[in-house]
């Protein structure tokens, strides 16, 4: 079955499924241990090695799981791992195991344009006001009437030492927003990259860390980004595309990586994101096949009652008109024939002495006919006329 | 009755030359 179509053919949005976006993806450390190599790592021998590689590979291999920072002795103790997803995706929940204590803040950051700007999607802190400027999360939730990066608690240490940090971006919208209608929550979910800043390790009995002296690092197993590919309801799946690059197989009319516009020749009406009520397919434009091109116009759109704005542009076979749907002056309909024949419009073909011009009636073909001459091409004097010699009176009456 | 279809030979272009249809 296919999940764009319904099963009479009418599309019906789709979205492709929940996956690890970040798995198998790079990640980027601003900092790894392991160069210059020390006794419990060294980047150079795969059995002591902590690369951040190991954040979002599938595991398996035989030396360490867990990617390790450099050892943080004084401040900046800011480590931040960052991820392409290569591709816009609209994130559902974002965590990071830590294999060892989990820091005492932390900020998770997205890019909705490949890492050239950034934007916070929430931090977590035991003392947001202190780290982050910004209150702690009410118990009540989020507050305001759009999704925010609010400050959670930092991640709690469990019993084996270890932590997770875990963030939905239900925690940051206010409930009742939904994801289908909703364009302000559309774009707070949307991501092609995503950044953990590792802002303060945690230190035994002193909130700020960064005034101690002890040596710390970070150290995490798996960094998972969970979300759909971004295609705007119009497929169901991601491809890599001919570069390597992954895009949406886009259906309904769409292109472009996240079937973000109509294709070229279905721009009947406006590109819309599908909802669960409506596909908002492309529609062709109605050019009855005689043109391969068209143009979208929206004062005709509005006109038809939002209904079709379709211009189609260079109507061939001697056609003419916005749908290609009349044929064009020297031409005229053959009614034996349909609309979308390549000969539906026949030439006129009016005799160059008998006709008073070149243009035949569009419907009937029936050409303009001097006095006194007949015929559909004006190629016969009628009864009671004959010929003459004269090129301007083809036809006299018979005396 | 059925009439003949015109007879481009029969059209005398004297007067008419820049009318004249190429053919």
């Amino acid at each position: 079955p296919d999940p764009c179509h319904d099963e009479g053919g009418a599309p019906r949005a789709c979205v492709p499924g929940l996956v690890n976006a970040a798995l198998g993806r790079e990640v980027l450390a601003s900092s790894t241990c392991g160069r210059p190599a020390t006794r419990a790592c060294d980047a150079s021998d795969p059995r002591r090695a902590h690369p951040a590689a190991l954040l979002t590979s599938a595991g398996g291999g035989a030396g360490p799981l867990c990617w390790r920072s450099d050892s943080l002795a004084r401040a900046p103790l800011n480590v931040t791992l960052t991820v392409a997803l290569g591709k816009a995706f609209e994130v559902v929940f974002v965590s990071l195991r830590f294999c060892s204590a989990p820091p005492a803040s932390a900020a998770l950051l997205k890019s909705q344009d490949h890492g050239r700007s950034w934007a916070p999607l929430g931090f977590f802190s035991s003392h947001c006001r202190l780290d982050y400027g910004r209150p702690p999360v009410p118990a009540t939730g989020p507050a305001g009437p759009g999704p925010e990066a609010l400050c959670f608690p930092a991640p709690q240490a469990q019993p084996d030492g270890s932590g997770l940090l875990a963030f939905s971006v239900q925690d940051g919208s206010p409930p009742g927003l939904d994801l289908a209608s909703s364009p302000v929550l559309q774009d707070w979910v949307t991501a092609t990259d995503i950044r953990v800043v590792l802002t303060r390790p945690t230190a035994p009995g002193d909130a700020r860390a960064s005034e101690a002296a002890v040596p710390y690092s970070y150290s995490a197993a798996e960094l998972q980004v969970g979300g759909r590919c971004k295609c705007n309801g119009h497929a169901s799946r991601c491809l890599p595309d001919t570069q390597g690059r992954l895009a949406c197989d886009c259906r309904h009319g769409t292109e472009g990586p996240d079937c973000g516009r109509c294709k070229p020749f279905y721009c009947d009406r406006p590109w819309q994101r599908a909802t669960a009520r409506e596909a908002h397919a492309c529609l062709a434009c109605s050019c009855n096949g005689h043109a391969r091109r068209c143009r979208f116009n929206m004062e005709l759109y509005r006109l038809s009652g939002r209904r079709s704005g379709g211009v189609c542009l260079n109507c061939r076979h001697n056609t003419a008109g916005r749908h290609c749907h009349y044929c064009r002056e020297g031409f005229y309909r053959d009614a034996g024939r349909a609309l979308s024949d390549r000969r539906a419009c026949r030439a006129c073909d009016c005799h160059p002495v008998g006709a008073a011009g070149k243009t035949c009636n569009q419907t009937t073909g029936q050409c303009p006919c001097k006095d006194g001459v007949t015929g559909l091409t004006c190629n016969r004097c009628a009864p009671g006329f004959q010929q003459s010699r004269s090129p301007v009176a083809p036809c006299v009456k018979i005396p | 009755e059925v009439m003949p279809t015109l007879d481009m030979a029969l059209f005398d272009w004297t007067d008419y030359e820049d009318l004249k249809p190429e053919v």
